[in-house]
């Protein structure tokens, strides 16, 4: 039940999105974070096959069963973090970035991540003044268990705060912010350490960025989760 | 026929300051290619994907910024003007593709915005420090597979003026453009000098047959307490030929055993 082929006709020139037949599992081992329990990955695989070329293109990805939820806990005005059902005692870090000059490498996010797990964390915030962090960053995340907290390039003191106040409207482009900012959700949206999409650090974007991204970000209808897990689908 | 999928370019680039460099990218993407080996060059090893100033450390024209009050020996931008920390990043590839197959060049991200030229032919990469970029570069390959690179990087457009007492973010301007804003500096931070500009990402070249798979999206729902769980998976394909393309999308999900073992 897990490999799965499914045949299309594609026009010439076109550019389609196509989702595929679910795939189902039964009981599959669910990735937590670290600390909480194993951080099971599978490795998904997704080729196209061109009757007349042969096989056209391919892409994989190691991917975590998981349920990540988080909401404001009334009781004590902060952020409950819940995966797969289970509320997280959130033990994280800042993160701005591994190396001012951008010398960014599979071993140093690999060493780096690693100490986070051995500190005993279970989340990294990626600093709003720092990186849209690199798929590497979040592949060792995926495997040694460390949620991400992903915030947008928006900071108190460069848009709207500060001393003086700073671009009170935030980036001068608007519509390249939401280029930039829907390419790095495609770019990381499948890593299953990704726990969280924050607009900013100490601010939120100005108000259309912040709609949009909202609007973006929101869980598609299909995914909405019921409350508890016991409903048939 | 070139081998399908990516290869990333990560060795044998070079780099010159474009103030030092009197040629366009046209002429060094045709008749006048760089190398290291002339003498009156003003080429240097460069590192990609790198800043500007990890190309120069690397060529020891800076001091490391990590040490002592080094970062003060290095000229800033504000200082320096825009055009000092705009650098040209060349190198070569080869690509012999076959019929009916297709390449991309892809930039992963660039900071903050370039100019490309392959092999004569000139293409603009927008703006932006976090965004891909992908060029279809199959019309423009070299018939014998050898190609030239090469690359302009600007800094970006608003790398602002540290004031005397830094402070968080320096004078702010940074903030105006979709970038990484540290780079001003900030309490726990001095400024960096190149506001890191460069190739900060890997670069590759992606070959594939008349069909593209981009961005593709997972997402599980779970059901009667995770032990009912769905994978749906979305894909994004793109049809470059000129006929209808009949195609067969396979997905596999498998588990790794341990060394090339798998359990699908």
């Amino acid at each position: 039940e897990h490999h799965q082929t499914s045949n299309l006709s594609i026009p010439p020139g076109a550019h389609i999105d196509y989702t595929l037949p679910q795939l189902f599992f039964y009981k599959p081992n669910l990735w937590w974070p670290n600390g909480t329990g194993k951080q099971s990955l599978y490795n998904v695989e997704i080729t196209v096959e061109d009757k007349g070329f042969g096989e056209s293109d391919s892409w994989s990805q190691h991917f975590g069963f998981r349920k990540i939820e988080s909401s404001i806990d009334n009781a004590t005005g902060g952020r409950l973090f819940k995966v797969n059902g289970q509320p997280i005692f959130i033990r994280g870090g800042n993160w701005i970035l591994s190396d001012g000059l951008l010398r960014l490498s599979k071993e140093r996010y690999e060493t780096d991540i690693k100490f986070h797990t051995d500190m005993n964390f279970n989340m990294i915030r990626c600093w709003g003044g720092g990186l849209a962090e690199r798929p590497e960053f979040y592949h060792y995340c995926d495997i040694y268990g460390l949620l991400v907290w992903q915030e947008f390039w928006i900071t108190g003191d460069c848009d709207g705060r500060g001393v003086p106040v700073s671009n009170p409207d935030g980036p001068l482009d608007h519509g390249l912010f939401l280029i930039c900012a829907r390419d790095t959700v495609k770019l990381l949206r499948n890593h299953p350490s990704l726990a969280l999409w924050v607009g900013g650090n100490e601010q939120t974007p100005p108000d259309d960025i912040n709609k949009a991204l909202k609007n973006d970000l929101k869980l598609h209808p299909l995914f909405k989760f019921p409350t508890d897990t016991s409903n048939s689908l | 026929m070139a081998k399908l999928g990516k290869t990333n370019l990560d060795s044998g680039w070079i780099a010159a300051r474009s103030t030092e460099i009197h040629l366009d990218g046209i002429q060094l993407t045709t008749t006048h290619p760089p190398s290291l080996s002339s003498n009156s060059s003003n080429w240097i090893e460069a590192v990609v994907p790198g800043t500007v100033l990890g190309t120069l450390l690397k060529n020891k024209q800076i001091p490391d910024p990590f040490y002592g009050l080094e970062n003060d020996a290095i000229i800033d931008i504000a200082d320096s003007g825009r055009d000092y920390y705009t650098f040209w990043f060349f190198t070569t590839f080869k690509c012999a593709k076959s019929a009916n197959q297709h390449v991309d060049l892809n930039f992963r991200a660039i900071n903050y915005s370039a100019e490309v030229y392959l092999n004569g032919h000139k293409k603009i990469l927008p703006k932006g420090m976090f965004r891909r970029h992908s060029l279809d570069i199959t019309d423009i390959l070299h018939p014998d597979g050898n190609n030239l690179l090469a690359v302009l990087v600007h800094p970006p457009d608003h790398p602002g003026i540290i004031p005397p007492e830094g402070g968080q973010g320096g004078d702010h301007e940074i903030g105006k453009d979709v970038a990484a804003q540290y780079v001003e500096g900030w309490d726990w931070m001095t400024p960096i000098r190149d506001r890191n500009t460069g190739i900060w990402d890997e670069v590759s070249i992606s070959v594939t047959g008349p069909v593209k798979l981009t961005n593709p999206h997972l997402v599980s729902s779970f059901f009667d307490n995770y032990t009912r769980v769905y994978l749906h998976s979305t894909v994004e394909l793109e049809n470059r030929s000129a006929r209808i393309a009949e195609c067969s999308l396979n997905i596999q999900v498998s588990t790794e055993l341990e060394g090339n073992m798998f359990l699908i």
